[in-house]
């Protein structure tokens, strides 16, 4: 059952995969799991999609732990695809959200990484694909995606934490991820999930421009923080990705901003102060609970702003 | 399984864009093997770098000399992995 689950804990990728079997078993009318295909070691990719009905309706897109060391992001999933589940027909927004949209969520999207850094290498960050003459492996697949690939930001090495690889979608976690996006078609909202420096980003990395919906996405953000920090205190900056961090090319939300999903984000969750991507298990449901908030509030205004 | 015995994490809140420039330039000695987890962008955010146990008087020595503080996050970055990990193995057979 997933009463006996421990939210507040780190889990391997297999106990993940069980655990969403049970979700999937307790809320069998809103919550499915697909596979949207297998990773460069064979694992498979699933997808929790939470839907009252019909086909390709509008959605939301979440996807968490890109960086397979940032461990409260894919834990934090786990928490939040449960919280959906058992908060439908009992928060009214919510409720109303799922009547009408679907959200799908993809809590372990480099699966191959994440296992690895249970197994090998706590540090890890990119995939675990091979590349053809270098000792080095893996590749950012934060650096992977069709937008302005191979630009300013991005690492030509392969050994670097921040190769973009040989060419865009040239990561099959990456492509499976693409092929769903593009053959729903109807997508309103890109959210990723990442750890940690405590930042709600909008589009674009790859260069320092704005975007044409550069004040709606900055107020969204501006709002959603405040209703984060309510629980807390926890502080957030606000900003382009370029602007508040730095140039990054190849990024998820710049690809699906590019693709037309207008309410693009990508989250930096908390450290607290002293703890980078090693954040004490007891801070998983304090992070996730914060987070809801922001999530809460984005998802929503993408219902109530269709277009 | 890879081992981080001594490697330590350490903080700069940058103060100018002379440090930033400085930090940068770390991160461009491949021999330090240095681990940026937050890069040198911006004098608002703090620069966390994971320093092998092997570069740590080098990286030392290069922020005194050039007057750049930096406070220590992490004295042995294995002993958070080992207490990360006895924790989930003891959280495991709880759920067990």
């Amino acid at each position: 059952s997933t009463r006996s689950f421990n939210f507040g804990a780190y889990h391997p990728l297999e106990t993940i995969y069980s655990w969403m079997d049970t979700l999937v078993a307790q809320y069998p009318h809103l919550v499915t799991k697909e596979e949207i295909g297998r990773s460069y070691e064979n694992r498979p990719m699933y997808v929790l999609k939470f839907s009252t009905g019909g086909n390709k309706r509008p959605a939301i897109w979440i996807d968490l732990g890109i960086h397979s060391r940032e461990w409260v992001s894919q834990a934090t999933g786990v928490w939040t695809a449960n919280k959906i589940a058992s908060d439908y027909n009992t928060d009214a927004s919510l409720t109303s959200l799922l009547n009408t949209m679907d959200i799908y969520m993809l809590i372990l999207t480099n699966p191959d990484g994440y296992a690895y850094t249970h197994s090998n290498d706590r540090m890890w960050r990119k995939t675990r694909s091979k590349n053809p003459g270098s000792v080095c492996r893996g590749v950012d697949p934060n650096r992977n995606w069709d937008a302005g690939f191979a630009g300013p930001g991005a690492s030509k090495n392969p050994c670097s934490d921040s190769y973009h690889g040989p060419s865009a979608h040239s990561e099959i976690e990456i492509q499976n991820v693409v092929n769903l996006i593009k053959s729903h078609g109807n997508f309103k909202s890109f959210i990723s999930v990442h750890a940690y420096s405590q930042l709600l980003m909008y589009p674009y990395g790859y260069n320092c421009r704005d975007v044409p919906h550069q004040q709606e996405l900055d107020t969204i953000g501006r709002t959603a923080v405040e209703k984060l920090a309510v629980l807390y205190g926890t502080r957030y900056k606000v900003g382009s990705i370029c602007k508040i961090i730095y140039q990054a090319s190849g990024g998820s939300i710049d690809w699906s901003y590019n693709l037309g999903i207008k309410y693009s984000f990508a989250f930096e969750l908390r450290d607290t102060g002293r703890f980078g991507f090693l954040l004490p298990a007891n801070q998983i449901i304090p992070t996730a609970t914060e987070t809801w908030q922001a999530l809460k509030y984005i998802m929503v205004y993408v219902r109530d702003h269709p277009y | 399984e890879r081992v981080f015995t001594g490697d330590q994490v350490i903080r700069i809140n940058v103060q100018s864009e002379e440090d930033l420039q400085l930090l940068r330039v770390m991160e461009t000695q491949e021999e330090w093997e240095l681990d940026f987890w937050l890069h040198p962008v911006t004098t608002e955010l703090p620069v966390d770098i994971r320093v092998p146990r092997s570069s740590l008087s080098s990286v030392k020595e290069y922020l005194h000399a050039h007057a750049i503080a930096f406070t220590v996050v992490m004295e042995n970055l294995q002993e958070v992995l080992d207490e990360e990990k006895a924790e989930m193995e003891m959280n495991q057979m709880q759920e067990r």
